[in-house]
């Protein structure tokens, strides 16, 4: 047994409880710094628990991050975890992050689909949905990224409960998104929301659901690109960047979407490392090189987001 | 438990619009099951779909017939999954 986050193996995959022990070590650890709290209960009542980065202060403006909303991108999970553990230790060390932190709070979600995920490891690696039952049909789960009240039901999302993309009956069926977007809109104060997602390589900003362009296209586009090259700057990973229609293909009632239009700026999404020969299984030993790498995007975003306040 | 065994991962280069259109039709063919990783949206821009084995040669001819070009990605999926649960194994070890 792993005990504590100075021995968790994060070069590997772990099952959903090694993780939820793995938060509470290091909320034990750094308590000054990191608690955790309880948003919500999946479909299947699992705790769906975010991390909180705080340094004190009320209702300071905050930043979101989530992974792990398609249950099989397993590495989305992992690098979560890691960047946890990166920003609990960091502080006080590094001087962007202690800056950050200072000023902002940071809430992560490392496991926004747990029941998804529990079965990715019980019975279907390829699961992607959440794990709730539509009335008169066989066929279970909603796509939580097709989910969110924007455009709901439109271009990209299939009606279809057995499709891998069906939207759910009506938008925030889903318990899971219904539970961030009460915790998004109750905390009031978010300003930048960070979704990460793994296949093909790209950062992508709204809108996904209209093939439009958004009034802050050439700020997130600038912020965007900024991120991809500090990220690219280790292993020289290729990021493709822009709009979510134009840089993969229209798709509706997804959550970066109905950030945007809530009146989140710096709402973006990561599509981790991942080149497709592996699928959504990433060798076990390019963990911590993805999570190293999204780092570097990563604090790029943050920091502009805390030298951006509006 | 579900098993993968024989299933594949196709990535597929439309070429043009019309095969483009093509790929969405196969797409809306529920009884395949077929599992879009990244669906078509573009002339030019991969499409990778996770096939199962009983549909193979279905979509293999629909892909040929059609002179729609692809290549296979990842031969058995169920290989990967063995694979990478030996590690997790070895790893809770």
């Amino acid at each position: 047994k792993e005990r504590g986050s100075r021995s968790f193996n994060y070069g590997a995959y772990h099952p959903l409880e090694s993780i939820y022990q793995a938060m509470d070590d290091l909320v034990a650890e750094h308590s000054e710094i990191v608690s955790k709290q309880q948003i919500g209960e999946s479909y299947e009542q699992r705790p769906l628990y975010v991390l909180k980065f705080s340094t004190g202060g009320k209702n300071r403006p905050a930043i979101w991050i989530d992974a792990g909303i398609h249950a099989r991108e397993w590495v989305t999970h992992a690098t979560a975890l890691w960047t946890a553990k990166k920003m609990a230790s960091d502080y006080g060390q590094d001087p962007s992050v202690t800056s950050l932190l200072n000023t902002m709070d940071v809430f992560l979600m490392v496991v926004a689909n747990p029941d998804g995920y529990v079965f990715t490891h019980t019975k279907n690696r390829m699961w992607r949905k959440t794990r709730s039952k539509t009335p008169d049909s066989s066929c279970i789960g909603v796509d939580p990224n097709r989910n969110w009240d924007a455009g709901f039901g439109g271009p990209g999302a299939s009606d279809n409960p057995c499709s891998d993309s069906y939207h759910g009956p009506k938008p925030n069926s889903e318990v899971e998104v219904r539970s961030i977007v009460e915790f998004i809109k109750s905390h009031g104060n978010v300003k930048a929301f960070l979704s990460i997602h793994s296949y093909s390589q790209l950062l992508m900003f709204p809108y996904g659901y209209q093939c439009s362009e958004i009034n802050d296209y050439a700020e997130l586009d600038d912020v965007a690109q900024a991120a991809a090259n500090a990220l690219a700057s280790l292993y020289g990973t290729q990021y493709r960047v822009g709009p979510i229609c134009s840089v993969i293909y229209q798709a509706s009632g997804g959550s970066i979407d109905w950030t945007y239009d809530y009146g989140i700026k710096y709402s973006l999404a990561f599509e981790l490392r991942d080149t497709g020969h592996y699928g959504f299984l990433l060798p076990a030993n390019q963990i911590i090189p993805t999570a190293q790498e999204t780092w570097l995007g990563l604090k790029t975003i943050l920091e502009y987001v805390r030298d951006h306040p509006y | 438990l579900e098993t993968f065994a024989g299933d594949q991962v196709l990535r597929v280069e439309p070429c043009n619009e019309a095969q483009v259109r093509l790929l969405k039709q196969l797409q809306a063919r529920e009884p395949l099951q077929l599992d879009f990783w990244r669906s078509p949206a573009n002339a030019n821009e991969a499409v990778d779909i996770r096939v199962p084995f009983a549909c193979l040669q279905d979509v293999k001819v629909f892909l040929e017939s059609r002179q729609i070009k692809y290549s296979i990605l990842i031969e058995d999926v169920q290989a990967l999954i063995d694979e990478e649960t030996r590690e997790m194994n070895l790893s809770e070890r």
